[in-house]
């Protein structure tokens, strides 16, 4: 549907955006290596599809186990979206995963030209 | 700024790229003049021109709106997650999700960020995919128009000075003279 000005756009509940389709990740907040939760497995599919995590380093089905390949997708994506690297899945975090955003990938075969891909030239002071 | 693998480009002989949309959307024309005016954006600061063609025989870049899986193995997910996606120069591919609230905003706000966070402006969206269109990758600077993601209801589609480096860097300037890039300050900011 087009809505042509702030104004005609009908109360939520008759939009199509009940809920987004990511925003089941946010009952994952504070998960980290270690844990096990239900839906990290949906978690690593989403970082898959954005080049986070390499189709050939992964068994189809992926587990709801926070191993090492999710902490390593989780500190690229936090490097590429200007966050604290943690490798957890803090409340910032989560906040900009969930937001809708461009089906393009923002790593192409493991590489991204993003953040995490710079190499940061640091000069000495 | 961020380029595909390869850094692909469209070709020097192809200054002039003609752009069609999927016939069976039936699209409007003020839907069509969103598109227009975002590839203006584009055509203000390279060598580029866009000119939109009512048939899809021999046009560069096809654009349309499809829901779910459509057949090129990135199937889109229902209202909000993935919003569109774009292929590398020199295939032309523009696909956006049928699924979506789209807001056809006024062209004179650049910026804005709406209270209304289920639907998302259709513009800022045009913007960013044309620059996949044309071989720009995703980018950190959060101001910047290739940047990833954004959130519902909000508005940006002037391109920042990342972004103009970037597709300078691929295709040189406006040989007529460059687009201004506004801080949002000085273009104005509608909140």
């Amino acid at each position: 549907k087009f809505y042509h000005n702030v104004s005609s756009i009908p109360p939520l509940q008759f939009l199509n955006a009940t809920r987004s389709a990511w925003e089941t990740f946010e009952k994952l907040a504070g998960c980290h290596v270690g844990d096990k939760a239900d839906g990290l497995s949906k978690l690593k599919q989403y970082f898959r599809r954005f080049g986070y995590i390499s189709a050939a380093s992964v068994v189809d089905n992926f587990t709801d186990d926070f191993d090492d390949v999710l902490r390593s997708a989780v500190n690229t994506y936090q490097r590429n979206f200007n966050l604290k690297v943690t490798g957890k899945l803090d409340a910032s975090t989560l906040r900009q995963i969930v937001k809708p955003r461009c089906g393009n990938p923002d790593m192409i075969d493991g590489t991204s030209e993003m953040n995490a891909g710079k190499k940061l030239r640091t000069t000495e002071r | 700024y961020s380029f595909f693998p390869g850094k692909p480009r469209w070709p020097k002989r192809k200054r002039d790229l003609r752009y069609a949309f999927a016939p069976q959307n039936n699209l409007t024309d003020d839907v069509k003049e969103v598109f227009a005016r975002a590839f203006a954006r584009w055509a203000n600061v390279t060598p580029l021109n866009f000119t939109r063609s009512e048939s899809l025989i021999g046009v560069d870049i096809v654009i349309g709106f499809f829901v779910g899986d459509h057949g090129d193995g990135e199937p889109f997910d229902g209202a909000m997650g993935t919003l569109a996606h774009a292929s590398s120069p020199p295939t032309g591919m523009f696909h956006l999700d049928g699924d979506e609230d789209w807001l056809i905003s006024d062209g004179e706000i650049s910026r804005r960020i709406l209270p209304v966070t289920s639907v998302v402006d259709l513009e800022s969206v045009a913007v960013h995919e044309i620059g996949h269109l044309l071989g720009l990758g995703h980018s950190s600077v959060e101001d910047a128009i290739m940047f990833p993601a954004i959130s519902g209801g909000d508005r940006k589609v002037e391109l920042a000075k990342d972004d103009i480096e970037g597709i300078q860097h691929l295709y040189g300037g406006n040989p007529n003279g460059d687009g201004k890039t506004n801080s949002g300050a000085e273009s104005g900011v509608d909140w």
